[in-house]
């Protein structure tokens, strides 16, 4: 899958 | 941290506290879908048990309490406190039908196959249709409390304004989240015909009411 970038985001 | 992305969690805590004060002041869940909040307490605990295992600032460990620790006093509201006033008879939406292949697309389409990983892949996928059964409820009764569409109302906007986001980070940060991406939009859609209802009666002052 493509990047996982968001885990600062609630 | 970007303008649409500040004011998108800021509308996510508003509706959040909007439907607590609500059952608070009333006394009454009257109208609401407990099935839709614990699906958003589930939400919260299978997305955010990175609080165990990595820090990221306290802004986002304090929203995560403050998310958390709301999503389940309301649970608490309708299923104990105001259980007298939960109108389960309307509240139907069979929520496995939910929960169960969402759980199967979260293991066949996720990031990295490992625990917290899953977890967090199905706390997207959940979140993005965790309103069906509120949406159910009142397309079942026809009609909501006023205030119940203003928390539906910030509650869309919240992830309207994460789109909004998701685009500004792809321009100034080059990256985007396809999983995040795909169940955002999915989220934001489910609210349109809503979002429309409420434009054009809830703020010309009318009460939200469908057609028989």
């Amino acid at each position: 899958m493509l990047s996982n970038a968001y885990k600062d985001e609630l | 941290m970007n303008i649409f992305r500040l004011t998108g969690d800021l509308s996510h805590l508003a509706a959040i506290i909007i439907l607590l004060l609500k059952i608070w002041k009333t006394r009454s869940c009257a109208g609401i879908s407990g099935k839709s909040q614990i699906l958003f307490a589930l939400v919260f605990t299978t997305r955010y048990l990175d609080l165990l295992t990595s820090f990221i600032s306290l802004y986002n460990t304090s929203m995560k309490f403050i998310y958390i620790g709301c999503a389940y006093a309301t649970v608490y509201m309708i299923y104990a406190k105001f259980k007298a006033t939960y109108d389960g008879n309307h509240d139907t939406f069979r929520v496995e039908f939910l929960v169960v292949p969402i759980g199967g697309l979260a293991f066949l389409v996720n990031h990295d196959f490992s625990p917290l990983e899953i977890l967090w892949t199905f706390s997207i996928y959940l979140e993005s249709v965790a309103i069906l059964p509120q949406l159910f409820m009142i397309s079942k009764t026809g009609e909501a409390e006023t205030i119940t569409t203003h928390y539906l109302f910030f509650l869309g906007l919240y992830r309207a304004l994460y789109l909004m986001n998701w685009i500004w980070r792809f321009y100034f940060e080059g990256f985007f989240d396809m999983i995040a991406i795909v169940a955002g939009v999915v989220q934001t859609i489910l609210y349109c015909d809503f979002f429309y209802l409420y434009v054009t009666k809830v703020l010309k002052g009318k009460k939200l009411s469908l057609p028989a």
